[in-house]
């Protein structure tokens, strides 16, 4: 499997909702 | 050097460095909490690298591990991964149950606790990878604080708990007492929270929990129930989560772990009717800096005005799986099957440091990323560990590295940040960030 790694997702929010069943990504959050 | 040339970032060698974990450099804003946006369902909690000075943890490393040891670490972490992955989709790893179901009659706790090790492999000594990032929560009535790895790769939570009947690691805090909460329960092996365990057992009435992984690293304990903390203005009342009398393996000295998988033991499970199932994280580019962790509605808002991707859920129910479907380097798509990308799926795993591609993928990352750094005359440098792709910025204060961009099913695109495209060891070894998986179809 191929694995997204936190050293990648630096300074993006990830968002998760189990019931919708989505992930997002947005630049800058923090 | 202040306009760099189209599809490409500049990289600061300055805010490179207070990422290493030999910083000695302080902490950018002490965490603090707060609450954002306009819903008022929303808690934050403040994300922190461990190893940085904003951390609860920094202080008990006399000597923070190097480079070397944490993508060591990594690798176990992504090899582990592998490992569940690949267990669970042939049905040899599926979770085992405990043999010990027996009710009453049960031998006392510590007997327990200390053969139920029969049904777990002997631990290699190998590391499960902490993870880099940190939460701090309060657990129990009244509520004491405990520094816990952050992890969106496991299901439940756990503690290190008083009195540690078998065994537990060196940590930080002080462990988790039962006895001075007013608000801690055992779960009773009837009650069916305990079915929800992967790994469950029964001692005396109350229900024991496994939480084994891929490389050996375990916590055995109680079952229980108490006041979950997350911020000054937010508990959950009545969490479930693992007691841990008997823990081993190199989990740093965090005092345990918070699961944020899709299990139904998860932070994000057991508080769907509260938060509905939503959560965001954010980690800072700097070890000195400071991210956030929210749970509720409000979390989901600027996602939502962006691009989502879908969750594949297919695959199995911990893991957030998702559908990568390409990658841009300096702007350009990269000629890579989607096959490539299908063949293994990709997760999204917060413990996980260095992102890791199908071999096919990474070969074109890198050769793409390469030729551009090479077009622009920079030198190469010896590999670090599992990073080979590398360049010597000794006396640069600026480079202008190629912009790259992962591309998800329904349009989603992570654009990654220029601190997330290089791996700094030193000025003399600075890596790209990736790395490739050993099989097309790991």
């Amino acid at each position: 499997v191929g694995i997204v790694g936190n050293t990648q997702l630096k300074t993006f929010g990830v968002a998760y909702d189990i019931g919708k069943k989505v992930v997002g990504f947005y630049p800058g959050a923090c | 050097a202040r306009h760099p040339p189209p599809h490409h970032l500049m990289l600061s060698m300055e805010d490179m460095f207070p990422a290493g974990p030999s910083s000695s450099s302080s902490c950018d804003a002490p965490p603090r909490e707060h609450k954002h946006g306009a819903t008022s369902s929303t808690t934050r909690m403040t994300i922190v690298h461990r190893h940085g000075p904003c951390s609860p943890l920094a202080a008990a490393h006399r000597k923070p591990p190097s480079h070397g040891e944490i993508l060591a670490a990594d690798q176990n972490r992504a090899e582990s991964i592998q490992h569940r992955v690949s267990t669970t989709a042939t049905g040899r790893g599926k979770p085992k149950r405990s043999r010990r179901q027996q009710p009453s009659s049960a031998p006392a706790p510590a007997a327990s606790l200390s053969s139920s090790t029969a049904s777990l492999p002997a631990s290699s000594g190998r590391a499960l990878g902490t993870g880099n990032y940190v939460v701090t929560v309060g657990l129990g009535t009244p509520a004491s604080r405990y520094t816990v790895v952050f992890d969106t790769g496991s299901d439940t939570t756990w503690v290190q708990c008083q009195p540690c009947v078998v065994v537990c690691y060196e940590q930080r805090e002080k462990l988790f007492d039962p006895a001075r909460s007013s608000t801690y329960a055992n779960v009773s092996c009837a009650a069916p929270a305990c079915s929800d365990l992967n790994i469950h057992g029964c001692s005396g009435g109350h229900c024991l929990y496994g939480v084994q992984y891929g490389d050996g690293s375990y916590s055995i304990g109680f079952f229980a129930m108490d006041t979950l903390t997350l911020s000054s203005y937010d508990a959950v009342k009545g969490f479930r989560f693992g007691c841990g009398e008997r823990n081993e393996g190199l989990f740093g000295e965090a005092a345990g772990l918070l699961g944020l998988g899709r299990g139904k033991t998860s932070l994000p499970v057991q508080t769907y009717d509260k938060y509905g199932g939503v959560f965001a994280h954010c980690l800072p580019a700097r070890s000195t800096g400071t991210g956030y962790l929210d749970f509720g509605a409000g979390s989901l808002a600027a996602a939502r005005a962006r691009l989502t991707t879908p969750m594949l859920t297919e695959n199995g129910p911990t893991f957030y799986y998702v559908g990568m479907t390409g990658i841009r380097v300096g702007g350009q798509l990269l000629s890579i099957p989607q096959s490539v990308f299908a063949t293994a799926g990709t997760i999204v795993d917060s413990g996980t440091v260095i992102t890791r591609l199908p071999p096919a993928a990474y070969s074109s990352l890198r050769y793409a990323f390469a030729a551009a750094m090479a077009a622009r005359g920079y030198k190469k440098a010896p590999a670090v560990s599992l990073l080979d792709t590398c360049y010597d910025f000794t006396g640069m204060s600026q480079v202008a590295i190629p912009t790259v961009s992962l591309l998800f099913q329904g349009g989603a695109r992570l654009d990654v940040d220029a601190s997330g495209i290089m791996y700094a060891a030193s000025a003399s070894q600075v890596c790209l960030a990736f790395a490739a998986n050993e099989d097309g179809g790991d």
